[in-house]
């Protein structure tokens, strides 16, 4: 099963 | 004072389309360098970045940075009322609560405008790092449409699989399975057809069809699309937008439980 990753983990809030 | 006139309104209709499917309003950022807008969808899977550069207008002037919080589809609403040929010119005061949009025939014989209201969005923007990505896919935008359309009948997700022979696209689902495979072209008499692969490691992730085909709504902007892939970082679809600047679109990858 795969489960959909969100941006925020990745990206920073500036 | 912030005014921007464009020849060509048609790629303003094409940018709100690419973008209005995906965000219900966002902020589009002026400044001496030219517009931007950076806005994540609502369920934060996939972030919007539009650069249009201030040179790539016709006439360009904004003397103090502005941000206009725009409900898309009330924007939508007015750019319907723009024929494709007209000339359009966007204008704000400093400070306003309210843009008007100046559209002209090419003829000059029919003059409207249409002044919209401002909201007060609250902006969160996101710092996206330079990547050096494994992967880097040119291919026709409309290809690239038609392979995501295509896919999206057979499950929810795509595997987007990079090698140096090709890419390969697959999809599978209840009524079976879905691959397509394109190979780098040998000639590149017609660069708007060609597909080309720049691969440093070979990569393979997955994707929600669902926002690849949301993305592809900005095929009408631009012949080619860009797609940009490593190991567990965003995925990037970029469109060029003439000699004017790009639409990114970035997509979170699927991942493995």
């Amino acid at each position: 099963t795969t489960t959909q990753g969100r941006l925020d983990s990745f990206f920073k809030v500036i | 004072m912030f005014e921007a006139r464009l020849v060509q309104s048609s790629i303003f209709k094409k940018v709100l389309e690419a973008i209005k499917e995906l965000l219900n309003e966002a902020t589009f950022d002026c400044s001496d360098s030219g517009i931007q807008l950076q806005a994540m969808d609502s369920s934060h899977v996939s972030l919007v970045s539009l650069n249009l550069r201030s040179d790539g207008f016709d006439q360009y002037r904004c003397d103090r940075n502005l941000s206009m919080g725009i409900n898309l589809a009330s924007m939508t609403k007015i750019m319907k009322c723009a024929g494709n040929d007209d000339i359009m010119t966007m204008k704000a005061q400093d400070n306003a609560d309210s843009v008007t949009f100046m559209f002209e025939s090419p003829n000059q014989e029919k003059m409207s405008d249409y002044e919209m209201k401002l909201m007060n969005l609250d902006q969160e923007h996101l710092g996206i790092p330079e990547t050096d990505y494994s992967c880097v896919i040119k291919l026709p935008s409309a290809e690239f449409a038609r392979i995501c359309r295509d896919l999206s009948q057979f499950g929810e997700s795509v595997v987007i699989s990079c090698t140096k022979e090709g890419v390969k696209f697959s999809a599978a689902g209840d009524i079976g399975s879905a691959n397509i495979k394109l190979a780098q072209t040998a000639n590149v008499d017609k660069e708007d057809e060609a597909v080309s692969i720049e691969m440093q490691e070979k990569v393979s992730l997955t994707f929600a069809c669902r926002y690849l085909n949301y993305f592809t709504k900005a095929t009408p902007l631009s012949p080619q699309v860009c797609l940009s892939m490593s190991a567990e970082v965003p995925l990037v679809v970029e469109y060029k937008i003439g000699e004017i600047g790009h639409i990114r679109y970035y997509l979170a990858p699927k991942i493995e439980e």
